[in-house]
């Protein structure tokens, strides 16, 4: 039977059965996605369309979406207006060779619901930086290890923010050095002035730690699993 | 036709009702959806003379021939699904990570010969 099985599993493109550890909650946009597949009845569906993912317009037949792995980092002397620091990483080992990597959304998402009365306008900065080898090689000065990818003013903490990651993604599997991004945080706009002793400051950045957790949702194409494919040969 | 007693209804190549219970193949701790679905299969003979109701191909006619002269020696036609439909799975991997992919050709929709 285990024979058995691990020729079934092949065929369906695993290399073997998983075997979850800690499984997150499913992601609400798998969800959806997977509720509108249901419902679609499939002979009416376009077989050139089989293996693209409508909701994102790409080319696709397999949707993941990988928990973030890395760390706060909490440095000792931490720039003055940095509210997060946080290393982000995503083990996209787990992708096959025939796979193509065709879209990756990083989400960070903020479990705030409502604002402080007091902080209704503030704006935050945030900064995305990609690391490089020498970060991970413990150069003193971050700066040097990293380049900047996003940096964008955000307001409302209680949606979470989208970033198309796909040339990233497509770097790290063809070079293979995936050394993560480091995610930044700090106040912003006029109110860094406002906030300029170490308790103003804690104040203001009460509302960033409502920061609960970011993922990256790659979209990859296996030709060897579409009807396109089956079809030529 | 006296060689070829008639053949019901019932037994022409056509779907039958499969449901395919993934706790039943013991993935149910990482296949997260659907719980199982309706695979269906095919079963049924091809008999002479294949009407177009079984769906067959020129191949099979021309075996369904050879089979009424040799009956022995080459077999009827099979009756095989012509056509599938897919289905996502939504299931963890090894890693923890959630995945939804596509898979062509989970479904028999229609049989043939």
């Amino acid at each position: 039977l285990s024979l058995q099985e691990s020729l079934l599993l092949k065929s369906l493109g695993l290399s073997a059965k998983p075997s979850p550890k800690s499984p997150i909650p499913v992601p609400s946009v798998l969800w959806r996605i997977f509720q509108k597949r249901k419902m679609l009845p499939a002979p009416n569906k376009d077989p050139a369309d089989a293996c693209r993912v409508e909701e994102f317009n790409v080319p696709g037949n397999i949707i993941r979406v990988f928990a973030d792995q890395g760390h706060f980092i909490h440095s000792t002397q931490p720039p003055r207006l940095l509210c997060l620091q946080k290393r982000l990483y995503f083990n996209l080992s787990v992708l096959e060779e025939d796979e193509s990597l065709t879209m990756a959304q990083l989400e960070v998402k903020f479990s705030h619901n409502s604002y402080h009365a007091s902080s209704q306008r503030q704006v935050f900065e945030l900064r995305l930086y990609r690391s490089s080898q020498m970060v991970l090689r413990g150069v003193p000065s971050p700066e040097r290890g990293r380049k900047l990818l996003v940096g964008q003013s955000f307001a409302q903490l209680h949606q979470s923010l989208l970033f198309n990651l796909t040339g990233v993604a497509k770097e790290w599997r063809t070079h293979g050095r995936n050394l993560g991004l480091i995610l930044e945080i700090s106040v912003g706009g006029g109110d860094a002035a406002s906030a300029p002793t170490s308790e103003g400051l804690r104040n203001v950045c009460a509302n960033v730690d409502a920061f609960l957790a970011a993922s990256l949702l790659v979209v990859t194409l296996n030709p060897q699993q579409c009807g396109a494919a089956r079809s030529r040969r | 036709s006296a060689q070829h007693p008639p053949v019901t209804p019932s037994n022409l190549c056509k779907p039958r009702r499969l449901y395919i219970s993934f706790s039943d193949v013991g993935w149910e701790n990482w296949i997260i959806a659907p719980q199982g679905y309706m695979a269906n299969y095919c079963l049924g003979e091809c008999p002479f003379p294949l009407t177009a109701e079984l769906n067959s191909t020129n191949h099979a006619i021309l075996q369904t021939m050879v089979h009424s002269l040799d009956p022995e020696g080459t077999p009827q036609p099979c009756c095989v699904p012509v056509r599938l439909s897919p289905i996502s799975i939504l299931y963890y991997d090894n890693n923890d990570n959630v995945v939804l992919r596509h898979y062509e050709d989970m479904v028999v929709d229609e049989c043939g010969c």
